[in-house]
């Protein structure tokens, strides 16, 4: 097993085995900043592992990321692991990100669904729902981004079992998506919620599930264009910014129209780059490119988040 | 393990609204077992299509059939999975 994050080669793909070992890691190497909660246990009785950032204090406000909730999406889960050592790695030397730290909090979820995950490694690269079964269907999983409560079962999911797009029998049916409604609830102070997608180049805030505005459409579209901007200004990489609706297409039970719609107002989605025409089998060489290039835009959301409390 | 040997990934630009609707009409049709990687959803946005060896010819068919211009931007998905494998072992090495 690679012990060491200096021996850790961010610039390939990992199965769950070596990500999770990876994990302990890194909390070994940064005791006093990064800590490592399981939130629960996926379908397949997984564990989910949250990495907290976190410099004291209590229940200090909060920013959440999750990567690789779609789980043939490989290249954010990828995106996520370079992104955790980077926190880990410039708290102290970077003065924006330790100013962030000493007053707020960053949850990670790397692997958001770790049946899906493995499933890519050993059956199907293609898979990308939840691997639970459906009663009274030979198909199985659920599509973890319509199965949230936020417009559950309405336009832009399908009630087919056997569609990737399934919502599952009900709102937080799938235990990896209760597993985080539950953590985000309880901790009660998260004030951005940002889930990482691949790909289409795309950042996107609510809604989904309806093509209205959000009260705070103009300030979340802002803060995403200027993000865009930082992102773009290291290899041109170009994104589009918008609502999922509007930019792409009406998708009911989201994850970030749910937690906007719980008071999480910073929330949103990105769709990571494929600037080489590879779809979801980006080659690894371009994981290091792309997290780099993100984490401008992250950092930026973040920084906006810490400066604009609520 | 599945095996997507001969499986190719289309790149669709669709130019106008009757073509993105012939391919939304795609998405409800099971028989040729198409995987949307990128939904029709805009003129703006390219539609990526991963078809099954078997429904190949079929679909490119239907395509130029009613002049939507498309490109083959993955060829045979199982050596682009392999490269990918054998990268992911080297690593582990």
């Amino acid at each position: 097993k690679e012990r060491s994050t200096r021996s850790f080669n961010f610039g390939s793909y990992h199965p769950i085995e070596t990500i999770y070992s990876w994990m302990d890691t890194l909390v070994a190497q940064h005791p006093k900043l990064v800590t490592k909660q399981e939130i629960g246990r996926s379908y397949e009785n997984r564990p989910m592992y949250v990495l907290k950032f976190s410099t004291g204090g209590n229940n200090r406000p909060a920013i959440w990321m999750d990567t690789g909730i779609h789980s043939r999406e490989w290249v954010s889960q990828a995106t996520g692991v370079w992104t955790a050592n980077k926190i880990a790695t410039d708290y102290g030397t970077d003065a924006s990100l330790t100013s962030l730290l000493n007053t707020m909090d960053i949850y990670m979820l790397l692997l958001a669904n770790p049946d899906g995950y493995a499933y890519t490694h050993s059956n199907d690269r293609m898979w990308r729902k939840t691997r639970s079964k459906n009663s009274g269907s030979v198909c199985r999983g659920v599509d973890p981004n319509r199965n949230w409560n936020a417009g559950f079962g309405g336009p832009g999911a399908s009630r087919n079992p056997c569609s990737d797009s399934y919502h599952g029998p009900s709102a937080h049916s799938e235990i990896e998506v209760k597993n985080v409604v539950d953590l985000v609830r309880n901790h009660g102070n998260f004030k951005s919620f940002i889930s990482v997608h691949a790909y289409s180049q795309l950042l996107m805030y609510p809604y989904g599930y309806s093509c209205k505005s959000v009260p705070h459409q103009s300030e979340l579209d802002s803060v995403g264009r200027a993000a865009v901007q930082k992102l773009t200004s290291l290899y041109g990489t170009r994104y589009k910014v918008g609502s999922i609706c509007n930019i792409i297409y009406q998708a009911s039970g989201g994850s970030i129209d749910w937690s906007y719609d719980i008071g999480i107002k910073y929330s949103f989605a990105f769709e990571l780059r494929d600037t080489g025409r590879y779809g979801f089998i980006l080659p690894a060489n371009q994981i290091i490119p792309t997290a780099s290039e993100t984490w401008l835009a992250l950092k930026h959301v973040m920084e906006y988040v810490r400066d604009h409390p609520y | 393990e599945r095996l997507f040997v001969g499986e190719q990934v289309l790149r669709v630009n669709v130019e106008s609204e009757e073509q993105m609707q012939l391919l939304q009409a795609l998405e409800t049709q099971e028989e040729w077992e198409l995987d949307f990687w990128l939904h029709p959803v805009s003129t703006e946005l390219p539609v990526d299509i991963r078809v099954p060896r078997s429904s190949v010819s079929a679909v490119t068919e239907f395509l130029s059939a009613h002049g939507i211009p498309y490109s083959v931007i993955i060829n045979n998905l199982q050596e682009l999975l392999d490269e990918e494998k054998a990268e992911m072992m080297e690593n582990q090495m």
